[in-house]
């Protein structure tokens, strides 16, 4: 029922009564930052025309829905001298774990996702959207294929007029290592383990979809429902994110410089190797 | 050369794009895993000579007695990965009091990495190669990690420390050693009640 702090000499992140991640102070200025996992609920349609189709393994086609998980969070918290760690349980089905380094200015999120529950016979996509005060003016930015940065505008093409179908889906990008928003003080960037689809809906909110589980097919090939399944259970699904924030104007070195440091060590990371010394005491292993 | 000839004939097959987007058939994803997995564990043989020679490089020349003082350096380490570290699960570091990390990295300037392992023990201590020790903390594993279907493990918890100044293109190991303080607390990590879910029909009351 009280507010818990985890930080480290770099950034404080905090969470509320609630359990939701709510602010950051990073550089010595609080902002408000906000996290939790939201669903689409899977459109559902005959196939027969392009209009109706279903949401499947080709398209991402939310029925309109968008449902929160839950209203309050479930917290552990742990602290020590090399890490500091929030354990969220959200429901029976989306757990993740929000840490801090000691010596990293960046927060990891850990989240696990799994089996989605189907007995309701609706498909379910689930994201991980991030709130800031940040006034993007509906612009954000996803990398192409971890080279330069793509400049999105919301609701927008270069070369045409548009007038969007689909408000959701139709303004979600690939994502294959990072997506940001920012505006003159303010700057948030996600990296992400794997590639992921994602998009601002709405001004200083990034999301990012970490697990689907669709009971239909959409008729564009695959012949199969998006439905992963071992031991006839739905797939459970564990990544992390990756999230710097701060101001633009006092950073040092710039935020955009951390994060291409950080995605050098997400996406090249050092390979680990364990052996069993069991037969070397210590000092013959020396 | 035939090892890594398996990886790149995997790779291969991975560049077709249902591989890249996620857009094949189930059946075809499970062998894209089944290949990959395969390759992947064959490249284990390559990995394993490498680092031997890099850690006796005398011995790679063929003369280590007589550089070594009179010492024979006929040691070979079996450099396993573990594909289960996503899960929270080892079997090297969960079943043995002692044992080596070894971190490569991959990076062409020096770097660190933050090291999570999971353990069954609840103390441990972390040296590196000079003796010194490196500041750890145990962290336990999160309930939902733990009770994850399928996930049949003694860890509950993990030993996190930070591997710093890694080598550009090199590796740095470390030696975790597991502290018993007690007869009781040895009697009471070194067997844990063993999870046996109820739904596990599939594998018979045998399966732990």
């Amino acid at each position: 029922s009280e507010e818990v702090t985890i930080g480290n000499k770099y950034l404080n992140i905090s969470f509320d009564s609630n359990g939701f991640l709510s602010s950051i102070v990073a550089n010595g200025i609080s902002s408000r930052l906000r996290q939790t996992f939201v669903y689409y609920e899977a459109a559902l349609g005959d196939n027969k025309e392009f209009s109706n189709r279903s949401s499947g393994a080709y398209i991402f086609r939310p029925n309109g829905t968008e449902k929160f998980v839950t209203e309050s969070v479930q917290l552990r918290v742990v602290k020590g001298n090399v890490v500091q760690e929030v354990h969220q349980v959200f429901n029976e089905w989306i757990s993740q774990v929000v840490r801090v380094y000691a010596d990293e200015n960046h927060v990891e999120f850990e989240w696990l996702v799994g089996d989605i529950p189907i007995e309701d016979g609706i498909g379910k996509e689930v994201v991980s959207r991030f709130y800031t005060a940040a006034q993007s003016n509906g612009v954000f930015y996803t990398d192409s294929n971890g080279r330069e940065m793509i400049k999105r505008t919301r609701n927008h093409r270069d070369t045409w007029d548009l007038h969007l179908e689909e408000p959701i889906a139709g303004n979600y990008y690939p994502v294959t290592a990072k997506i940001a928003l920012e505006d003159e003080n303010l700057r948030l960037a996600v990296l992400t383990d794997r590639a992921q689809g994602g998009s601002s809906l709405e001004d200083g909110a990034l999301e990012l979809m970490v697990h689907r589980r669709l009971l239909h097919d959409d008729a564009f090939g695959v012949e199969e429902a998006l439905d992963e399944r071992a031991f006839g259970r739905g797939l459970v699904a564990r990544g992390k994110h990756y999230v710097l924030f701060g101001s633009k104007k006092t950073s040092n070195p710039t935020l955009q410089a951390r994060e291409r440091f950080l995605q050098n060590q997400v996406l090249l990371p050092t390979w680990i190797f364990l052996s069993d010394t069991s037969k070397f005491k210590y000092e013959d292993w020396q | 050369g035939p090892h890594l000839n398996v990886l790149r004939e995997a790779m291969g097959v991975m560049q077709h794009h249902d591989a890249v987007t996620g857009t094949e058939k189930q059946h075809v994803a499970n062998d894209y895993s089944r290949m990959l997995h395969r390759a992947i564990e064959a490249c284990g043989a390559n990995t394993q000579i490498v680092l031997n020679q890099i850690v006796d490089p005398v011995q790679k020349k063929g003369y280590g007695k007589k550089q070594n003082h009179g010492v024979k350096r006929d040691f070979t380490f079996e450099f396993d990965t573990c594909h289960l570290l996503n899960i929270s699960k080892c079997e090297i570091t969960e079943s043995k009091d002692n044992f080596m990390v070894t971190l490569y990295n991959p990076l062409a300037h020096s770097g660190y990495q933050y090291v999570r392992l999971p353990v069954s023990g609840s103390k441990y201590v972390v040296k590196d190669y000079r003796g010194i020790e490196t500041p750890s903390q145990m962290v336990p594993i999160p309930e939902s990690v733990q009770n994850l279907n399928y996930r049949f493990s003694n860890a509950s918890y993990e030993v996190v420390f930070l591997a710093n100044e890694l080598p550009p293109l090199g590796f740095k190991s470390y030696y975790v050693s597991r502290i018993i303080e007690s007869v009781d607390d040895f009697s009471k990590d070194s067997n844990p009640s063993v999870r046996v879910q109820a739904d596990q029909p599939h594998f018979g009351s045998g399966w732990h």
